[in-house]
């Protein structure tokens, strides 16, 4: 489960301040889906990044599993994330001289699972995006949807109990974008795995059990 | 205008090679609103890619304005580009260390527009697309869609004869996504600036006078 408390976050630009997120409270219980929707520029990614452990807020706390994060040391942060959370990044953030493989691998490998396993795993969650055939390709020789979709097998691979999905579909046709919320719904319904989305996808949205809207920062009231 | 003639592209790959494009024939007149749509990995981004001289195709002839571009060296390619073309890249390529202003104004300053023209018109495709607000970050300062946004200001700031934009509002929401395609729509009515799409975006579909299919690298026959 993942809470935020009347959580800010700025960003120093020069002399000025960036006011990205302004006292956001919210709370996802374990196996919910939702999504965050807003324009482009509203906090979507900032809001993300605060509950996946990969920033820290100005003001406000961030609640993850009943512990708030700010008490925890860069290790046992790099552990919540590496255990817990699946990240999928808005622009993906794929390992350049890695083949998708490799790339899928990687977290398994970090945790410490045996290679052969890792690589029957990866090789298993880049076939359920549909990327069997291009395992080997490194990210500049994959179109901009395949890339999309390594760094989506990558966030599935350890199937994590929470996973911050950033626009995952924006890249992709509207027929794998389908096959891939389909695949992440099929998750949510039999493991229990929670899903935030950021998204603009409508189609994301409509499966969404939970909207939250976001504008300039702020959450608006619950409809 | 452009044209591909039976053009096919592959790619190398260890000892395999990869078909992104077989036998490609198109003709987009001068002024005209053309989108492609296909699925992931169809060979959108290679099309367009041959299209604006960013690569050659491994058979048949591209010819732009009239020239067969195999007939071009560097210069002549470079040339042709900076003059006539403005491309959006799918993932955006802009320059990290320059804020989004000095991105804009980049091609401009190129081109020997002196440096207060320069920067007086890049200020205004900024404005253009919103983000007068945000001129001064850079691109990692930013969120997905105003990266997204400042590819765009930079492609249309030299009024191009012909615009390649390679999923331009894959990263917008609807609000913002429909204020950029009128402002295309705009351009290319007042201006009668050409416009070649790779989308999946149903919006942009719409308003696209013809939709060309790519499928596993091939034209669907016109509907
Ligand atoms: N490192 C930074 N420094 C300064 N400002 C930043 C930084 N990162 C983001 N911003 C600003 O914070 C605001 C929120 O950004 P964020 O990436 O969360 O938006 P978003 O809702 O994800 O947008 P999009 O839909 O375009 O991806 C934006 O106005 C952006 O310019
Ligand atoms: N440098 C490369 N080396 C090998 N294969 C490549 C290279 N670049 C692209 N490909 C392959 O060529 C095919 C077409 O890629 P392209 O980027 O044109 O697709 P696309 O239609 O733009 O897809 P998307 O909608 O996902 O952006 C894909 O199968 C891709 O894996
Ligand atoms: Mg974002
Ligand atoms: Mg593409």
């Amino acid at each position: 489960s993942a809470r935020l408390e009347d959580v800010s976050k700025d960003y120093a630009l020069g002399r000025t301040q960036v006011s990205a997120l302004r006292g956001v409270s919210l709370a996802v219980e374990p196996g919910e889906f939702v999504a965050v929707a807003g324009p482009s520029g509203s906090g979507k990614s900032t809001l993300l990044n605060l509950v996946g452990c990969l920033d820290h807020p100005s003001a406000g706390r961030v609640v993850v599993d009943g512990r708030d994060v700010a008490a925890l040391d860069d290790d046992a942060l790099s552990d919540l994330r590496a255990q817990k959370i699946g990240f999928i990044f808005q622009s993906f953030n794929l390992i350049p001289v890695l083949s998708a493989l490799e790339n899928v691998e990687f977290p398994l490998l970090f945790r410490g699972l045996p290679r052969a396993q890792s690589r029957a795993r990866a090789e298993r969650a880049l076939d359920e995006v549909g990327l069997g055939d291009v395992a080997r390709h490194r990210p500049d020789e994959l179109s901009g949807g395949q890339r999309q979709r390594v760094a989506i097998a990558r966030a599935l691979v350890t199937a994590p109990v929470l996973v911050l999905a950033d626009e995952p579909t924006a890249n992709l046709d509207s027929k794998t974008g389908e096959a891939i919320l389909d695949l992440m719904l099929d998750l949510n319904r039999k493991q229990g795995t929670t899903f935030i989305f950021s998204t603009h996808d409508p189609k994301v949205l409509v499966h969404a059990q939970r909207v939250l809207r976001l504008a300039d920062g702020r959450l608006e009231a619950a409809s």
